[in-house]
């Protein structure tokens, strides 16, 4: 096909191809790309983020961006976030951020394989794909068009997360793909007030460690920080201050 | 088509058909099912609950349902609940609740439409549908396949959040379907230690009232409770007192 060509020619320039993946929303999915693909670009590397999310686009958002996607000579040009990330998104095609994106499983992976193909990255040191929630035709879409180097998973302190969690753990193990580990998110919340630390969907209850219960390595913690969704709801997500988080990334 | 036939068959014993939605991840969907359907059983309604989510499917978790669903001679039998709700899951004709489901878009809609059309209900006063995050196959199946009595959205506090489930209503608006209310999930936790009503995802930033910004009425708020996901994991939703919230759901 010759689509499966230009896929191959044009990660041939990407270095690394990371994804992020949970199988359940909501957990911090497209915050982890965010920061993930921030804290590269602050470090000086060239780096892509491809919004995997079809019908539930939040990327653009998050980085304040309203310009839309426009055709360069080589292919459609990336919108550029103010740290330099080249984004990539459903989003950036629509008149309203808000309009329903209303397809089906095959439009949905056809136009995530059509992203990969007409997309100009350019020369890429990493290319950061928000994967939506499930193991569908998104999901497969990317692991089938190109060769991950790693995936990086994310998860929610609650027992039945972790559940859905390793359904595309079992995914990943299908389609023999690299997991570089699992960051859990939203497990702690300091009250500003008093200065407990607080568990407000509960401790972890998985069995024994997190590594153990999901049998990959635990990259990171992030807690709950009203400064995230704060920041992300005003489009400044590159604002926000996490690189001894990220310093993992590199 | 003879199961288009059947589905109607089937719902013609059925007095309201609710389907529970947001677009957006992780808000507390299937949370919320789970509570409408239990108070409704609390008052002496017959009342089923489908899980519409194939490949992230986590109410029979939620019941601490292990049966597995079984043939009858009318259809596949739903697994009944302590408190007498009959639910029918994918997850429950798997052997491992964390294996992974790795459908594509038609098959998951061929699968939607199965359970609607060879699960013997019997007569309800409600069945109540948990729809999973996005505007795909598994929402079209629904809305294609059975008239809605009214749709229950379900949305956090998030800025970014609203704007996802705004794409959910743009699809619930195109498809003529009823939209009964809101119920704004996991904007305040009260510190156990000190008191303080704390807003982890901040505070509502819509425009105005959360009527003005959504366009729909408010049914309740549901605040950060620990009890919701330790009783989740542990299979017993059951037991959340949580009635005064969903006198609305009669
Ligand atoms: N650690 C955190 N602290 C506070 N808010 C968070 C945190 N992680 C995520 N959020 C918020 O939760 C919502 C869901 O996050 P998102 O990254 O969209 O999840 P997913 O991509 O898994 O659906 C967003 O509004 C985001 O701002
Ligand atoms: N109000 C709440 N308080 C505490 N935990 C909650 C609350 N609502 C949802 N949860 C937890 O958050 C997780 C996600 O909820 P879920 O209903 O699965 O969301 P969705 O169906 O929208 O993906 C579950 O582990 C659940 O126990
Ligand atoms: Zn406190």
């Amino acid at each position: 096909l010759k689509q499966t060509k230009k896929i191959s020619e044009r990660m041939n320039r990407v270095k690394y191809r990371i994804a992020v993946m949970s199988g359940k929303g909501g957990v911090g999915k497209s915050v982890v790309s965010a920061m993930v693909a921030i804290a590269l670009a602050k470090q000086g590397k060239k780096v892509g983020l491809l919004d995997g999310d079809i019908t539930g686009a939040s990327i653009p958002r998050m980085f304040g961006l309203t310009e839309k996607l426009s055709a360069g000579e080589n292919g459609i040009l990336p919108v550029v976030s103010r740290l330099g990330v080249k984004v990539v998104s459903i989003n950036l095609l629509l008149e309203a951020e808000s309009q329903a994106v209303i397809w089906r499983g095959p439009l949905i992976a056809g136009v995530i394989r059509q992203l990969l193909a007409d997309t100009d990255w350019g020369d890429l040191d990493f290319l950061v794909i928000d994967l939506p929630p499930g193991t569908s035709d998104a999901q497969l879409a990317v692991l089938q068009s190109l060769r991950l180097s790693g995936v990086v998973l994310v998860a929610s302190p609650q027992a039945l997360v972790e559940m859905v969690v390793m359904k595309a753990v079992d995914m990943l193990r299908q389609t023999n793909t690299r997991i570089a580990g699992l960051i859990m998110n939203m497990s702690t919340y300091r009250c500003p007030q008093c200065g407990i630390l607080l568990h407000p969907f509960g401790e972890h209850r998985g069995s024994g460690t997190i590594e153990k219960s999901f049998g990959v390595p635990l990259l990171c913690e992030i807690p709950i920080d009203p400064q995230i969704s704060i920041l992300c709801d005003s489009g400044k997500i590159e604002d926000y201050e996490c690189s001894e988080l990220f310093v993992l990334a590199g």
